[in-house]
This record gives C-alpha cells, structure tokens and sequence, in this order.
C-alpha cells in the first residue's frame, strides 16, 4: 500500500519544502506514483513545480469543506508521475482563517488522505514550522515523518521538542501517530566547523535515528524556486539532486527489508 | 528617548536571531545603552550571547505575571552595555502556554517596555516567525519593525503580507502601530543568479523602504550560536560584522537627520 510521509521541524527554513519536492520528485523518477500535498500555505511547493500560488483556486479547501477527493483538485506537474495539491490562493492572504478551517476539519484532511492511498504510492505532506494546525492534521494522516535538521542549527533542544511534541500528541491519535522514518541533515558544509559539530553531536545523540545521507548546501538547490522545477529534474548530476536519489534510496532499501 | 525596534519576518530562519544579536552587539560598541528582548523561546538569542537557555529562570514570565519591571530581570551579557532579557525557561517546554501567556497579558508587555525606555537608549526584540502573539505583543510595544528578507526568499508574496498584516493589525493599537524603519538582504553570495534577482526584484518593488547595505552569507556568521558571542564581537572585521556595523551606521545617521 501507500506510504504517508509528512516532513516537519520546529524551526524554520531548515529546508523542509526543498526536500519534499525533490524527494517527491526523485520518487518518482524512481517509478513511484507521487502526491505532494503542501500543507503550508507560504508559497514553498507551488512555486517549485512551476505555478504562480496566487493563481491556483480550489485545493485543499474544496477537500475539508466539501469532502472532494483529493484526485479532484491536483494538479499534473511536468513530471508525469508526480502530482500537487496545495491550499486555495484565498489562503495565502486569509492564513488565519485558513489555520482555522484545518484545526475544524483535520479529520476530513486525513480520510482524503486515507481515500488518495488507493491512487499513489508515495503521499509527501510539506508542513510549516512549528506545531500549528497544518501540522498536527498532517501527523494524523502519516504513517510516518521526516524531520530536516539544519548543519547550522546549534538549538538541539528544539529537536528533542520536536521529537517530544510528537510522542505526546501521538498518544490522542486513534492510528497511535506516526513513526520516526528519521533525521537527516540539510545544508552541510564540511568545511565549516558548525556543520561537522552539529553532524556529530547529532550521531552521538540519535545515532540510528539518523539517516546515512545528509544534503549539502548547494547554489543549485538555492536556485530552485527560480527554475520552477525541482533540482532533480534541471540539474540532475549536482551533488544536492545526487543527494537526494541516494535519500531515496536509503529509504526504498529500509521499506523492502521491513 | 529610547527606541524601540521589533525584528520580524512570515518565513522562518532569514536571520532574525543573528540580525539581532549582531545589531544590539554594534549599537552597544557604538556607545548605546542596549536591551534585547528575546520574544521567541527558540534557543536564538540566549545561546548566541553565552548562556543555557534551559539554566534561565524567571525573566518574561515573571514581568507579565507579577508586572516585576524589565530591569530585574535583565541578565548582563560579555559586553557592558548589552543586556538581555528571554523567556523562563519553562517556555521551551510549554510553548503553548507561553503564546497564550502574551497573548492574555500583551498589555503587561508594553507598559514594561514602556517603562525600559529609561533604562536603555535602543532596544530590540527578536520575534519568532509568522504573527503569532509574541509577535503582536513586539509590535504594539514597538517604535518600528525591521523586516530582513533572505536573498533566496523567491516568495516575495510574504513579505507583501507582511506588511499588510503589520498595517491592519496596527489599525487595532492605540499607539497606531509601529513604522517599517527598512527591508535589508541576509545571506547575500552576489556570485548566485538567485541571490541578485532577489536583490534586482526588491529593488523594484520597495525602493526606499530597503537599506543601503545587506549583510552577505558568510561562515563565520553561521557559526555564532558556537561561540556564544555576536560576531561583531568574536570577529570585529569579518565581513559579516563589517555588515552589521554599516546597518547600524545607516541606521543612526538617519535617526540623526529626523
Ligand atoms: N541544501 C540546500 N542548499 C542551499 N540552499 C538550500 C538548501 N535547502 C534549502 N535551501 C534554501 O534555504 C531556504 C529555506 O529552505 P526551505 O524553504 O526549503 O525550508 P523550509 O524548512 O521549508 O522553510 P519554512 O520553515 O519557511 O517552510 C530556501 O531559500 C531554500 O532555497
Ligand atoms: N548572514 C548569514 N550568513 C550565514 N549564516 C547565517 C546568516 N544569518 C543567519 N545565518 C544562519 O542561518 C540560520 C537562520 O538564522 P537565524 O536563526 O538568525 O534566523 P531566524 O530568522 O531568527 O530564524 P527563526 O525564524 O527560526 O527564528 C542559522 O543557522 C544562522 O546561523
Ligand atoms: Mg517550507
Ligand atoms: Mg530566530
């Protein structure tokens, strides 16, 4: 069956719309029929499959007000297997009102998520940061999360947080919540001294936890929101879309021994 | 009198902290008596001047539960003139009764940033991301808002909404609400297509409202929370704290010609 992943963090701009899209789309590279549902109502996932946000109507919207499928209101990329879902333009401007609607009705977010198993194999779910709405709707209807670690972010506590957040609201979820499919770091530089100490105080603290490949900071990657395509697909030699496919990879190898 | 300034950004991890830090660090050096006020319990702006942030008792909590002034609960920082003053460190654990906390005694916040103004010539608050409550509580107690903007932030939609947001929440303050003091670039690299189309684009659409000077991604910056001191102080001439310096140079000199 499917598999539901959302990525999240406490902290912001670790690189969580980023690695959804090209996960997504190395994903399908890879032969899996994807969703990308981006939950965050900041530009983030429109932008890097190639649409202008502020033209996008219907959307998750129609999904928790009218019980719609989610098959009803995504959008084909350019990537034939890979498609988008993301909240109405009207939330971009209304974010408040928009956090409201998700908070109301998580639960038709996860029976549309529920139902969409039946269409793709892989589902990404991009969060915002934090442990607002979007969030929690999103961890309801995974089977399991991803969480980016920036090589710069010294503040480990909000890690721990992060995975304390999760166990505790775990505990309300008729599913039991989703399991830890692991951290893996985004925006190494192993020159820099920060990038080599957070590395490894975060194998010192979370050893099996934490995935064998980590994704360096690349122009390429920075660049992506420009191209309106994920890195995978306009540049797919670089090492940040190399690191990527070998994230796949490590993922695909653990799903086939489970 | 006093200045009061709010750091404030939708999108997470553009360099509020840093600019922060960096900032109260050089108006300090440049003869200010300085406050920071660090509004969002993220471990940002304790860490980055030297302490644990889960060894801090008392501080914000106790000034909006019990009206104890800033002053006394101010802890003293490596550098004489810069003081600073975070959440307890109970907050780190319970964010949400944090958010509730400002939200209910936002009142309390601002008659104590009221009262700091004879104590400190500049103070600074450091907001998480997004308009949450510590957020507004920032703005309503604030003089102006400086908003950076990452050089790889396509989504120039947030910053729009930002300060759309900033000028009707403002509508709701007997103050009147704060003025936008600039824009200014974080984590520029000239060297990126993304980097100068950014730069190209703010141009164009904000003019005036975007300082003269923008402080570059440098190695040296990423790696501040490390040493637990400003840059501009563990690295004076470094490109980055050279940055910071010309930010509160432009700033001061037109504060002198109002
Ligand atoms: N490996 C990388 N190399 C270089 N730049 C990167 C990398 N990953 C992300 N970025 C850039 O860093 C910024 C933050 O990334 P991104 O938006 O993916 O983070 P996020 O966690 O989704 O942020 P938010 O919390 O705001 O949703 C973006 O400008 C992006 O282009
Ligand atoms: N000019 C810079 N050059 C290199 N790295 C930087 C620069 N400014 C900030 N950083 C790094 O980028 C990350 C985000 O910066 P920072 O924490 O200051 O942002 P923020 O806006 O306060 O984030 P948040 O929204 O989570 O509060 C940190 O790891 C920091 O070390
Ligand atoms: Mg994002
Ligand atoms: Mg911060």
């Amino acid at each position: 069956g499917a598999r539901v992943i959302s990525l999240v963090s406490q902290k912001g701009g670790v690189g969580k719309t980023t690695s959804t899209v090209n996960l997504g789309a190395a994903f399908a590279l890879s032969g899996h029929r994807v969703l990308v549902i981006g939950a965050d109502p900041q530009c983030g996932v429109s932008r890097s499959l190639g649409f202008a946000p502020e033209q996008l109507h219907g959307g998750l919207r129609e999904v928790l007000l009218s019980g719609m499928p989610l098959s009803d209101v995504a959008h084909a990329t350019s990537l034939d297997q890979l498609s988008m879902v993301v909240p109405d333009a009207w939330a971009l401007d209304e974010e408040r009102q928009y956090k409201d609607l998700m908070n109301r009705h998580a639960d038709a977010f996860v029976e549309a998520v529920d139902e969409a198993r039946a269409e793709w194999d892989t589902i990404l779910i991009d969060c915002p940061p934090g442990f607002g709405p979007e969030t929690r709707a999103a961890l309801a209807a995974s089977d399991a999360y991803l969480a980016p670690v920036q090589a710069e972010e010294l503040c480990r506590d909000s890690l721990r947080r992060l995975l304390e957040f999760i166990a505790e609201y775990s505990t309300t979820l008729p599913s039991g919540g989703p399991l830890l499919e692991g951290l893996f770091m985004t925006m190494t530089d192993h020159r820099t001294l920060m990038s080599r100490h957070v590395a490894a105080s975060l194998d010192t603290e979370f050893g099996t936890a934490l995935l064998d490949h980590s994704v360096p900071r690349t122009t390429r990657l920075a660049e992506m929101a420009l191209h309106g395509r994920p890195t995978v697909i306009y540049d797919r030699r670089s090492l940040g879309s190399r690191a990527y496919f070998d994230l796949v990879d490590e993922l695909m190898l653990r799903w086939l021994k489970d």
